[in-house]
């Protein structure tokens, strides 16, 4: 799977996220990755976010919308919003999640709770970071 | 001019670390580092977070190394179908598809969804009719199809026709 989220010079936030699915899947099988809320979110008022890993959790836990709602009910800064998503009813729906988030105001998150996420980042004109593990 | 960002993934998972050698980490990193300048580009010209995230997607997708478009995962039949979605935060408009075949850009096929289409998700061949009538670029099965992925499938393959074979007599 692979996704963005930007927030452009007119305080504007969106989201894209694209995937080929999971190894073996079943013809017609749909993932998170297409899913309002499940795995692609976006609202200018709160967050925008992109997750990855396990599509069946990933859509059984609602998670892109779960880190807008943590952000706007429970008043969380993005980065904890990210880190409660993730842990998120861990114990019923185990499985590789990742997800990255940014609020309107430019804060972000990267957070998995795997070994390798492959992600990127770029704010202004400062450098770029590039990493995987 | 205000704070402009954008942030990529290119998947997670939990992995060996000796099943990335250091040539394929490279790669990688090369393949997100170009994806995540063909969005940072766009805002940094002023362009809307629409078109960078879109931008930077269809970089993945064209790119073997990266799970969507070209290098995506095999089904059960052998296919490679893809699933998409966009949405733009400040109009709260999105477009998604799924169950898509041929088509080389599905982001771009779920833009297209978004911004001319009256429905916000369309899958399987309704999808594919929807982007051959917006002349969308399409290709060749084979083109979405690459050896590490095939190689994936056979294996499942063996690992099913195993089970089977302790299912019979």
């Amino acid at each position: 799977t692979v996704g963005a989220v930007a927030l452009d010079q007119e305080g504007n936030l969106a989201v894209a996220t694209s995937t080929g699915g999971i190894e073996g899947k079943l013809k017609g099988r749909v993932g998170d990755s297409c899913i309002y809320g499940g795995g692609t979110y976006a609202n200018n008022e709160v967050c925008a976010a992109s997750c990855t890993g396990d599509g069946e959790i990933i859509m059984l836990g609602a998670l892109a919308h779960e880190v807008y709602a943590l952000c706007k009910y429970k008043d969380l800064p993005i980065a904890e919003a990210v880190r409660e998503a993730i842990s998120m009813y861990a114990d019923k729906l185990e499985g590789d999640r990742g997800i990255i988030a940014l609020d309107p105001q430019g804060n972000f998150a990267l957070e998995s709770n795997t070994n390798v996420m492959r992600r990127a980042y770029r704010i202004n004109d400062e450098e770029p970071f590039v990493d995987i593990w | 001019m205000g704070k402009y960002v954008i942030i990529i993934h290119g998947g997670a998972v939990q992995t060996d670390p000796s099943t990335i050698p250091p040539e394929k980490e490279a790669k990688l990193k090369a393949g997100l580092a170009q994806a995540l300048h063909a969005g940072w580009e766009i805002l940094h010209k002023g362009g809307s977070a629409l078109d960078a995230v879109e931008a930077a997607v269809r970089a993945m997708e064209d790119n073997e190394d990266f799970n969507a478009g070209r290098g995506g995962m095999f089904t059960l039949n052998g296919e490679v179908e893809t699933e998409a979605s966009i949405m733009d935060g400040a109009t709260l408009q999105g477009g998604a598809v799924s169950c898509v075949k041929l088509v080389k850009n599905p982001i771009s096929l779920a833009r297209a969804v978004m911004e001319k289409c009256k429905h916000t998700f369309l899958t399987a061949e309704g999808a594919q009719e929807f982007a051959l009538a917006q002349g969308l670029p399409l290709e060749a099965p084979h083109y979405f199809k690459t050896e590490p992925q095939r190689q994936e499938w056979m294996e499942i393959l063996q690992e099913q026709a195993v089970e089977h074979a302790d299912r019979h007599d």
